[in-house]
């Protein structure tokens, strides 16, 4: 739930930080982007899971809507703030490794299996164009990193949750948590830049 | 590997 949280959270500071400087700068596209493509092609469940939790249900539906009305301020509203020139990364590969490996270890050979991997793997690495950005800019906005840190700490605190599962309730879902072990893996170095920088009140600066 | 229920994480 925390970690959902943190998740949510995460959002709502990306929208609230557009809101309040007029301007996406600092924020890929490109990122934002996978991430719908993430929610879409994991979520489509919603037609047939919707009943099983309603928790999960409205959790499903807000990421893909807030995801999709993020795009659509980048597009519209704020486009002049947006600079495609720092947004360079080629996101193409992540899509590319993320269906191979759909193709190659589903659980299953059915559509929403293929799509539901695809998914899990594409989401563990839609952070990548951010990252990449915030490295060729060297620094960031204070409230740029609070939303990384919401956005990269909550597939970390999906592991306590994993490790609960597999000792006390005997299962496992080794595609997830794979895949979350990476992601959490990719946010390292940021974390500990949030860590020893911001969280002291410092700017967030790359050495 | 026992494999979980699905539907319960986001």
């Amino acid at each position: 739930v925390v970690a959902d949280l943190s998740h949510l959270l995460s959002i709502f500071i990306l929208l609230h930080k557009m809101y309040l400087t007029k301007s996406c700068a600092g924020i890929s596209f490109k990122s934002q982007a996978l991430y719908l493509l993430v929610y879409v092609t994991r979520y489509l469940d919603l037609f047939w899971t919707f009943n099983k939790s309603h928790y999960n249900s409205v959790l499903k539906i807000v990421f893909i809507s807030a995801s999709a009305y993020t795009l659509y301020l980048m597009k519209n509203e704020y486009r002049p703030t947006h600079d495609p020139n720092i947004d360079t990364f080629k996101s193409r590969y992540l899509l590319a490794g993320a269906a191979v490996l759909a193709i190659i270890f589903p659980y299953k050979y059915t559509p929403a299996e293929l799509l539901w991997t695809f998914s899990i793997w594409l989401e563990s690495v839609a952070i990548l164009p951010q990252l990449f950005m915030v490295q060729r800019t060297g620094e960031a906005e204070t409230i740029t990193t609070h939303y990384l840190f919401a956005l990269g700490i909550y597939r970390a605190l999906y592991i306590p949750n994993w490790l609960w599962r597999y000792f006390v309730k005997g299962y496992t879902d080794p595609i997830a948590v794979l895949a979350g072990l990476v992601q959490t893996a990719l946010y390292c170095d940021f974390f500990y830049i949030y860590w020893t920088k911001v969280m002291k009140g410092k700017k967030f600066e790359l050495p | 590997v026992v494999q979980g229920p699905r539907h319960d994480e986001l």
